[in-house]
């Protein structure tokens, strides 16, 4: 499986859409502080469906639509929508045929997510059965956050055996 | 289960200890587990001997070091169960010159087998990307792609 | 006592106002009290807005942001109360080149009523400091000091 | 006051003596990382008074004394001496003559810490007295770790107000 596509719109500081097309190999991502960076990190984690306030940077779920600047007004809805594409393997249940996958989340203010698996709407547990069996859930070693690369090594030995199960 | 554990532990030790010699060239690290006997509680430990150095707690490990050896083992976990794809937000922050150099040949090394997305404020590490995305606040407080010329 | 918390919390929560103001040109940055009617216990809230963005929850504030404001209040309580001296260890390390150099010019103004040790990886602003020493470690595992020439 | 000199000897990876003369302005202390830039961090903190081992990355307060490396054994003692040079506005109470004091501060394996000023055996309480006037104590908002600059601001209001209450 490999990320082709992310769309981001009214999550956080992207209040107009943005496309990003990914390629092979290392993409890099830059811009002075306080740009937007990290934020694309945590849209990539709130469409896998990442549920805890707390790892999104906010106070409250709605922290994650776009709240205004000083010259905008905020927005009702956020959407990011993830395409992954096959490579080699096949995906995982139901979905063995298809060559391309894309996940969708949306959430209105004050309003619960909605999630989509091709533009269908699915639940949050078929999200996380879709990813559970590719390695790259939102929790694990493939998503190392700003400030935290040391956890690994600082983290108490009984934390640090949940790397190891994430891997088995 | 107990078994599923063991095998996963033993194969990303034997990772760890490959990958932490090339990282740290004369240096050992490997994992420990606290307790044998209780492979369902049992803890990990880790223990690091930096090259020249002695081996001690892993709590006197300078910044740097400690993330080098946090990459070592986030890369060799990656070489016993690769992932479709792995986010790093600014893991070089705390590294000098010579390891951003040594962290940019590790990342073209895992790119091999995952497609990599990194964030970084380092010149250095985005000459070693193969693609790059610019973001930027053109519209003050809206985020918004621009292309990047690296010159 | 009251009182004296009082008159510190005022005096620092002016300072603030104005390094901040310097350090985010447009922005607002304050100290508010949680509980005004009970000096004693009350904790202190922070309430930055970026300039052209709206004020948020300072959580929502990125790793720049943070420690920009960071050090702009550190620098606004050593404006009431300065220290004799300032050890400041890889506080730049999540700044961008621009707020890099702010940072050089903030602590220019600070070493002007404090001597500042600073330790840092960034080549401008070892730039701007008066004096360096340089550590290494030239028998492995046993630190030295070393002269540096910065070309 | 001002910060005149640094003698390090025995502490942490500091085998054998360093002198640092500290001049006005601003002094930058650089090297690679590991090299020992952190640890004279930490020795003008032990120098100090700090008798939490977790401040100085320890795990037990004999952490300080070097402890060997590769190629060489560990030593027995750790010393370091801290000279203040008077800078306007004199020493408070019974060092107002001094133009400089030195503050020195051993210890050996598996003992107890001594404190000296001017090469005088005094108690951690006359180099904490010593300090309290002048704003530089361990605590305080004059000196900040690696990693937690952003701490004042992330910190709870109630710990914040800690940091207010350090400049009263
Ligand atoms: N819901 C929201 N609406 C509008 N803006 C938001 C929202 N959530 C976060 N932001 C803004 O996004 C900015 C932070 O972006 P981000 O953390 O991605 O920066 P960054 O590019 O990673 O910067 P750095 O290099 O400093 O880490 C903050 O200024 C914050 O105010
Ligand atoms: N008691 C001791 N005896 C010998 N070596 C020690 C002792 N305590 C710490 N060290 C060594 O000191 C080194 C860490 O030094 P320090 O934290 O000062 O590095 P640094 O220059 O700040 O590096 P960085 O740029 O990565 O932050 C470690 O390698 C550690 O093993
Ligand atoms: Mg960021
Ligand atoms: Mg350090």
């Amino acid at each position: 499986m490999k990320l082709k596509r992310l769309e981001i719109s009214g999550f956080k500081s992207f209040r107009d859409k943005v496309v990003m097309d990914f390629s092979e190999g290392v993409t890099a991502v830059v811009g002075p502080n306080g740009c937007g960076k990290s934020n694309v990190v945590d849209a990539i984690r709130w469409v896998m469906g990442e549920q805890r306030v707390k790892a999104l940077r906010g106070k409250k779920m709605d922290d994650v639509v776009f709240n205004g600047s000083q010259d905008a007004a905020p927005v009702s809805m956020a959407e990011v929508t993830m395409t992954v594409a096959r490579d080699g393997q096949a995906f995982p249940g139901a979905y063995a045929e298809f060559t391309e996958i894309s996940l969708s989340r949306k959430v209105v203010r004050d309003g619960e997510s909605d999630y989509y698996i091709n533009k269908a709407p699915c639940r949050l547990l078929d999200v996380k059965e879709f990813f559970m069996g590719t390695g790259v859930g939102t929790r694990t070693y493939s998503l190392v956050e700003q400030g935290s690369v040391a956890t690994m090594v600082e983290a108490k030995p009984e934390d640090r055996r949940l790397f190891i199960e994430d891997a088995a | 289960s107990r078994a599923r554990f063991a095998e996963t532990f033993a194969a990303v030790n034997a990772c760890f200890k490959e990958v932490f010699a090339h990282v740290f060239p004369g240096g050992r690290g490997e994992l420990l587990l606290t307790d044998e006997n209780d492979l369902l509680e049992t803890g990990v430990d880790i223990d690091i001997q930096i090259p020249g150095k002695r081996a001690q707690n892993v709590s006197l490990l300078s910044g740097g070091e400690k993330s080098l050896a946090a990459i070592a083992l986030i890369f060799a976990i990656l070489m016993y169960r690769p992932t479709p794809f792995l986010v790093l937000d600014e893991v070089d922050a705390a590294l000098d010159d010579a390891n951003t150099n040594l962290f940019n040949r590790l990342i073209k090394d895992v790119a091999n087998k995952s497609q990599v997305i990194m964030i970084t404020h380092n010149k250095s590490t985005m000459e070693v990307a193969d693609s790059l995305f610019g973001v930027t606040m053109q519209k003050q407080g809206i985020s918004s792609l621009v292309s990047v010329n690296l010159n």
